[in-house]
């Protein structure tokens, strides 16, 4: 009995000081963080700092969450032995209700880990496209909100607002500070792009939209402020112009909609419409869950987490969709952007030959200022700059759209664990 | 996870959704 009183005492004090060094190690790496910020050349944002309205979630924000992440990923890649693979997958659709008839693989045994079986395709049958619909649903999930977007500003829940700014970088769009090399297309491709923009109603391409004609419609909305719009030939940086408020064009309005995706849902994404993306902006932030309860509790989510904006244009001007990760899936994939690796250690090799990277998403990286604020090296020794957005275009994908072109239904790219 | 899309539209846009509201991929979601 003594040595049970024992026992119990000595575990609880184990347990508090463990956590509570987890907690101080988190307070460290947030002041060493601050420390990086107050050194690089560009003011902290500071949408990008928890304002927990509460001390837990003070204390969450200071978890090592991207090493939790990427724990669990490892965890999951580990290969199950195949007696015990059917059941464990069988156990956890009984736990988060997925339909196992939907799944395109009928032999369950044939995924080898968890983390194959989160990220399984589905039967096509299940999920008729709507094709007549003007937009379709890009994912399985749940609306958590959507409506138009006033003032710059998406409701993430009553009360609690975050700025678009924020979310899609904002202001100056940089040169791209990372080329998708593409082979440029051959006559077939040119063919095929060009009937997807007359089928599309897409008349313009980005020169069209850079010469002004569709001033309403391109990147302007990540913009504030009244900047004429001027296109520098010499390093394609495009000053863009139009204050939200006063939108060029007053037959249009700007939308948004917030789908989350809960564990047992299929958790690929496709294109909700036939739209061509020509920009790509990976923002490194942290993995807080994206669960509803965090929606209502922690301000400025959307901004906070990783996540990867598309950006690019419809036939009605701007469009954008941008995937956001939560702890227990820290990786988003991009099926046509293999350079693309998101909660990561080190920057992908690919941004080490044209990198430039800003620790700030107020404006990404400009190769016009010839300022690289973080040059990347040649080897897989940067360490990825929290906070900081990575740019890259997908102009070189295609000569017609300068960018590139994504049907409804599609699948674009998903979630992986960890 | 989460998918946020934030796009243009004309006035005439409307969604045909409801919060809280489950989803299927390739579901109709807006209409002009």
């Amino acid at each position: 009995v003594k040595s049970s009183g024992r026992r119990k005492k000595f575990m609880s004090r184990w347990l508090a000081l463990s956590s509570l060094s987890v907690v101080l190690y988190g307070v460290v790496n947030k002041i060493k963080h601050k420390g990086i910020q107050q050194n690089s050349s560009l003011d902290p944002d500071e949408s990008h700092s928890v304002k927990p309205n509460s001390w837990t979630l003070y204390a969450y924000s200071t978890l090592p969450l991207k090493a939790i992440s990427r724990v669990w990923g490892q965890f999951n890649s580990l290969e199950l032995p195949v007696w015990l693979r059917s059941p464990s997958y069988k156990f956890y659709a009984y736990v988060f209700g997925v339909n196992l008839d939907e799944v395109a693989e009928p032999d369950l045994s044939n995924f080898r880990n968890l983390g194959e079986f989160f990220y399984r395709t589905i039967k096509p049958e299940t999920r008729p496209i709507d094709m007549d619909a003007e937009m379709v649903s890009p994912c399985d999930g749940k609306v958590l909100k959507f409506g138009i977007i006033e003032n710059g500003e998406i409701e993430q829940v009553k009360g609690m607002t975050y700025s678009i700014n924020a979310l899609l970088g904002q202001r100056k769009l940089a040169a791209p500070v990372h080329r998708i090399n593409y082979q440029l297309d051959d006559d077939d491709v040119v063919q095929r792009h060009e009937e997807f923009a007359r089928l599309n109603g897409i008349s313009y391409t980005i020169d069209d939209i850079i010469g002004g004609r569709g001033e309403n419609i391109h990147h302007s909305y990540m913009n504030q402020g009244d900047q004429s719009l001027k296109k520098s030939s010499a390093s394609q940086v495009y000053e863009v112009s139009n204050d939200i408020a006063k939108k060029s064009s007053f037959d249009k309005q700007l939308y948004f909609a917030v789908i989350y995706l809960a564990p047992g849902d299929y958790h690929r994404f496709h294109s909700p419409s036939n739209w061509v993306t020509t920009l790509r902006r990976h923002f490194v932030g942290e993995l807080f869950s994206v669960a509803p309860f965090f929606q209502k509790t922690l301000q400025n989510l959307f901004v906070l987490n990783e996540r990867v904006a598309l950006l690019g244009y419809w036939k009605h001007g701007f469009f954008s969709m941008i995937p956001v990760g939560a702890t227990n899936v820290g990786s988003i994939k991009i099926n046509f952007d293999k350079d693309l690796v998101t909660n990561s250690i080190y920057e992908s090799d690919s941004y080490a030959q044209t990198g430039f990277a800003s620790s700030d998403t107020s404006s990404c990286g400009r190769e016009d200022e010839g300022t690289p604020l973080i040059k990347c090296s040649s080897s897989r020794t940067k360490k990825v700059i929290k906070n900081s957005c990575y740019e890259a275009t997908y102009a070189n994908a295609s000569k017609i759209l300068r960018g590139q072109p994504l049907s409804k239904g599609q699948e674009i790219g998903g979630f992986k664990l960890g | 996870s989460t998918v946020v899309l934030v796009f243009e539209a004309p006035k005439t846009f409307h969604f045909t959704l409801a919060e809280n509201m489950k989803l299927k991929m390739g579901q109709r979601i807006g209409e002009l």
